[in-house]
């Protein structure tokens, strides 16, 4: 069986706002770990992978592991039953078709308990090959949010480069282009910092609307990573203390 | 601008 006590159904609610207009369904794979998930949209051009760790839960018990195939949308709705500071329980038990959510609130004796219906999804895990990249840019989750914000007003896509300079987002639209230098910073303990660490100039073109929905990680986490190398997928990296949220987007090629 | 790639590219599919 499974129990999983979170400290607050917030983060819960933020990671599935991270995720919910990227896949409709998916397996949360818990193990005596944590909790994984990992997703590819419909058109198999971006992967989301989630991670949560058991140290990060006030409680948490897997005896085995079990796939729990969750529609999203559901799982939002029944999230939103929840106060962001409710303590919250996720309990199923071994082969079980329901997913047992239980929230307590923290300042008053409100508990409610909710039973949301799960699904047998065949998904298989993709193998991600382990990558050396050339170029790892960090910066604050808020900036990164805004740039792609800003440049998906004007084109579809985004050319990101980064080079000794600091890293450009580029974009082309009909009525108007753009484009965005951040220099890197003196100091790396800020969190307002822009770190690049880079073995060669890479130059990569990527669609500005997944960009924009990984960026609704930022309320998970102040940072982000991102890492490339030329023609290979961008990986987007947000860790927070409890896990991770990490986001692979295929690139555009040709003009 | 340029055409979209998919992952089957670069990861390994089932």
């Amino acid at each position: 069986m499974l129990e999983a006590k979170l400290a607050e159904a917030g983060t819960l609610k933020k990671l599935l706002d991270a995720i919910k207009e990227l896949v409709t369904d998916a397996n949360f794979e818990c193990n005596e770990e944590g909790i994984n998930l990992q997703a590819m949209d419909n058109s198999h051009v971006a992967l989301v992978a989630v991670h949560l760790e058991a140290a990060g839960f006030k409680r948490y018990r897997c005896d085995r592991p079990m796939p729990l195939g969750v529609n999203l949308t559901s799982l939002t709705k029944v999230l939103k039953c929840a106060k962001d500071d409710d303590i919250t329980t996720l309990k199923a038990a071994d082969e079980a078709d329901v997913l047992n959510l239980v929230y307590e609130a923290k300042n008053s004796d409100r508990i409610a308990e909710y039973d949301m219906k799960l699904m047998d999804i065949d998904s298989d895990t993709l193998g991600i090959p382990d990558t050396e990249y050339d170029a790892r840019v960090t910066m604050p989750s808020a900036e990164f949010t805004r740039v792609v914000r800003d440049l998906s007003q004007l084109g579809e896509s985004v050319r990101i480069e980064v080079s000794k300079e600091g890293v450009r987002f580029a974009s082309e639209g009909e009525a108007a282009n753009g484009s965005v230098l951040m220099k890197q910073t003196d100091d790396d303990e800020d969190t307002q910092a822009i770190t690049i660490e880079m073995n060669q100039h890479v130059s990569l073109t990527f669609s500005l609307k997944y960009l924009v929905n990984f960026s609704k990680s930022a309320s998970l986490c102040p940072r982000v990573q991102l890492m490339m190398s030329n023609d290979v997928p961008l990986l987007v990296a947000y860790d927070f203390g409890q896990g991770y949220i990490r986001y692979y987007l295929a690139p555009k090629i040709g003009d | 601008m340029g055409r979209q790639q998919t992952l089957a590219k670069f990861f390994d599919m089932p």
